[in-house]
């Protein structure tokens, strides 16, 4: 389950920075 | 303009940036554009502080819907799509905070109002770094602006009068 829960975070991280660039047309 | 999403309580590791956040929703009516950037570098901010724990996570993304809630009901504002324009905009409102405080400061005229804008032009100048570097000249004058809201807030909390 930590595995799981660390790739979680991991994806929603990576989620949370290309919705950054996203915003900032970084992409 | 309200923000569409409504925060979580701020984790106490994004201290640092609530009062960003605060005058982030003071501006929201006032000048929507200052208030996406103050949102803008309290994400930012966030992001590098902590993006991993749960409780954080939580509040960033919802701090990501609100920023792209902002985006699109300001998409034709060109202060938000060229931050270039941006950039100008919310370092001209800074400085305007920094002069009306400096020339209240200048006239010995003492109050509330001034020590809020000496504090808001610091903190407008914080969020100048999300489009790069600082300039010296804004690093002095965050620095000036910081200290002369604290020591003025004391003085009068002192019954002093300030020199």
């Amino acid at each position: 389950t930590g595995s799981i829960g660390a790739s979680v975070a991991s994806t929603e991280q990576d989620d949370l920075s290309q919705r950054l660039a996203r915003l900032r047309d970084q992409v | 303009m309200a923000a569409a999403a409504v925060l979580p309580t701020l984790p106490p590791q994004f201290k640092s940036v609530q009062h960003h956040l605060r005058t982030a929703q003071e501006h929201d009516k006032r000048d929507p554009v200052v208030a996406y950037y103050c949102r803008l570098y309290a994400m930012q901010t966030g992001m590098k502080i902590d993006s991993k724990s749960p409780e954080c996570r939580k509040f960033l993304l919802k701090l990501m819907d609100q920023l792209e809630a902002m985006k699109k009901q300001l998409g034709d504002c060109e202060s938000i799509t060229q931050e270039i324009v941006g950039s100008a905009h919310v370092e001209n409102y800074a400085l305007k905070m920094f002069l009306y405080a400096d020339n209240e400061d200048r006239a010995e005229r003492f109050h509330k109002n001034m020590i809020k804008s000496f504090y808001t032009a610091s903190l407008l100048i914080d969020t100048l770094s999300v489009f790069g570097e600082l300039s010296e000249e804004n690093v002095q004058h965050r620095k000036y602006a910081r200290w002369k809201a604290t020591y003025i807030h004391n003085c009068l909390k002192n019954g002093e009068i300030p020199q």
